[in-house]
Parts: C-alpha cells; structure tokens; sequence
C-alpha cells in the first residue's frame, strides 16, 4: 500500500494522554 | 424499546448523548453513576464489568435482557428510535458522517484547548493555539452548513445534533466567548436551539454559554 | 443500491471500507484517485470539491444521483446493504460498537507504532512502546471476542469486520510478526479469514502477514 499520502492523514496520536488524563481527574474528581 | 443500566461518572459528556436520545425515544435508562451502584475506577476494573465490557471504559450499557454495548455512540444508537437514527439509508449515512466528524474532527482540538483549562492537562501554547485554528475551522464547516437548515440532518433532531452537541459542550462552557463565537452565528444559534429543546434540558439542565475565556489553570 | 464515484488518494486504506462494502453490496462505484480524474492535495482543495466536501478530506463519495457524504464509515454504511449494517438494532449498534473501536482504540496506536517503520513520522521510543502495549490490550479483547465467533457481530462479515480488518492492515502488513502475533491467534485466524474472501481480496489484492516486524526507518 503506499506511504507517500499517509503522511497526510489525520491521525490523534496523543489521544491516549488525553484519555488517561480525563480518567484520572474524573477518578480523583469520584475518589 | 430499550431498557437497561448505563454505567458512567457524572456529568459524562459522552454518556449525555444516549440519555439525550433516550429523552425523545422514551427508552428507560437507569443511571448509575455514584456509589454503591458505581464508582469509577474501581467497579468498571472488576473482572465481571470487564466479562461484560472488555474496554473497561464508561459510558457501558447493559440491556434489561442482558444486550451490552459499548462506545458511546453505539449506546446511543442503541437506545435511540428511527427518526434519531435517520429514516433513510441517506439521512442515516448523513447521521454517521456528522457523529464521525464530531469524533474525528471536534474531539481532539475541544480536548487540547479546554483540558489546560480545567487543569486536566499540561499547558501548552503552541498546541492551544493550533487548537483554537482546528475550532475555527470546525466552526467555520458548521456555519456554512447550518446557514441554511435548522438542524445538521433533514428537519428535526437526530443523533447527528445530539452527538455534536455533546462534543461542542466543553467549549461553549469553557471557551467559545461571545468575540470568539461572533462570527459562527448560525452555530450559536443552532447549538442554543438543541440544548433549549426539553429532551436536552432534562439532561443537560440549564446550559449557560461561556462569557469570558478560560484560561489554563496553573 | 447506491451508484457513484469515491474520491480518494491510492490505497487508501480508509477507502477500502467501502470499496469492500460495495463488493458485497453490488453499489457500483467509479474510484477516481489519480490525474486526471482526481489530484490529491489538488483537487480536494478546490472550491467545487470543498463546495460538496467542506472538510476537503478523502475518501469522499459522490452519488450518481448528486448525493454527497464524507467521512469514511458514512461512506461505507451509504455503499452497503443490510447484512452488513447489521440487520436489528442490536446488530446494527454492535456494529457501531466495533467501528468506533477501531477509530478510537485501534486507529492512533497502530498509526503511532507504523508511520516511523514507513519513514513518515520521527521515531519515538516511548511512544513506540506505549502504542505496542495499547496494541496488545486491543488484540486481547479482539482474540478473547473472536475466541467463539467467526465474526465480530453475528454470523456473517458485516462493517464491523470491514472496519476493524482495514484499521488493522498496516499492523499486519508492517509489524505483527509470527512471534509477536503468537498470543492472538483468534485474531489472526479471523483477520485472514476476511481477507481471504473474495470480495476483500478483489480490493486488497492477496495479503502478505508481516513476517519480520519492521523497525523505523531512520
């Protein structure tokens, strides 16, 4: 499959540090 | 007509969707949020949560009859009826493209510009910046489209609506201040529009629009 | 049956979905990705593409009847037909349940682990180890699914398939060697099961399992 485009896609990488950062407020916020 | 138990914490943006669409269905969910029914962290860790919900993440909805599903917008599906769902293979389609676009397109700049804010997450300026632009263009799609409709999908409230909505909640609380939000008029109007609709009050409550940016919390 | 042309950059593995989907379907699609047709980072740029397409991403699908829809899944759900949507509520909502899996559990790990092997993103250590970890959880809850199933929602391919095998092509094709896929063999066993059918092969091609894990490529 080629490469050259997937430079350009759309990708949330960081989506799991944001996911683990909501769950811990909202942990710590039902502690 | 579904029924059953929706396991989430409170105030879950993403669990707002299906209790939405549960509001015009008539579903009858049972909420547990709070102990001893639940508590986030503890109960959606324990091996018979994870035989039911392998992800381990809330919103989880478990069916009267045993159904379980999860992924928010698989829950609000679920509980929804055919006129949230759209009730042609198009209007359908055009519901999926709109809950995608709120995922994929909304979700990670609404998360990098408002998390700092609430002190969830690092600051950092040049994300929040290039945050913001991503809003701006959001909005800028959503402004066009609804120039000329009242709701994102055919003439009345879909799932489309009430999952964009709920992924617009956190800015127009945190952020989008009236200089900000000015040129975006047709999306005010249509966001203040939904969470004015009575399915949405009986969730959201009285929804107040942002009037001045939050800035990081430090 | 839904008829039209998909605007895409070649092998486009989000296209796939509904190239598939319409194999199983019978939709007749016309796929315009190359000159003079269609230039990627051109054409989806130009005012009349953006008039329809106000996202200006791919795929994009033009029905014949001027229907337009962006947003790979709503794509993919628009070429389809029933079978795959999943043909009750329940199936349709698990359905949904597996293709926002695979957008929002299977999608940024796998693009984080891969993109550095194909020399388009700066390698990681970190975040490299971080997404094989996220990589295995995810294989776990698909081998422990699939562990009595054929596949992923009810008795026959549907988009949950379609999506979940399309997000999971780069990992097979780059990284998910012998040894590392070892521990998931009901993945395994159903991932080439799909796309031994000859609907999947008439758009993927033959499909080669990674044999060695490719590092990043400095």
């Amino acid at each position: 499959m080629a490469t050259e485009y997937l430079v350009h896609e759309k990708v949330w990488f960081d989506k799991f540090k944001y996911d683990d950062a909501e769950r811990q407020y909202y942990e710590q916020l039902n502690g | 007509m579904a029924a059953g138990t929706l396991y989430t914490y409170p105030e879950n943006w993403r669990a707002f969707k299906a209790l939405i669409a549960a509001q015009y269905s008539g579903a009858q969910i049972t909420v547990h949020s709070v102990p001893p029914h639940f508590q986030f962290g503890q109960t959606n860790k324990t091996p018979e949560f994870l035989k039911k919900f392998p992800v381990g993440k809330v919103p989880a909805f478990e069916g009267a009859d045993g159904f379980c599903v999860f992924e928010s917008n698989a829950i609000a599906y679920y509980v929804a009826n055919e006129d949230l769902r759209g009730n042609t293979v198009a209007a359908a389609a055009q519901v999926l493209q709109w809950v995608s676009f709120a995922d994929s397109e909304i979700l990670p700049p609404a998360s990098t510009w408002v998390f700092p804010t609430l002190g969830i997450m690092q600051y950092n300026k040049q994300a929040t910046e290039h945050a913001k632009e991503e809003v701006k263009r959001v909005l800028v799609i959503l402004d066009a489209h609804l120039k000329t409709r009242t709701f994102l999908v055919g003439e009345r409230v879909t799932l489309a609506d009430i999952a964009v909505v709920c992924s617009l909640l956190w800015l127009y609380k945190q952020v989008l201040e009236p200089a900000f939000r000015q040129p975006y008029g047709n999306v005010t109007r249509w966001f203040v529009t939904c969470v004015n609709q009575p399915q949405f009050q009986s969730v959201l409550g009285d929804f107040k629009l942002c009037e001045k940016m939050a800035q990081f919390d430090a």
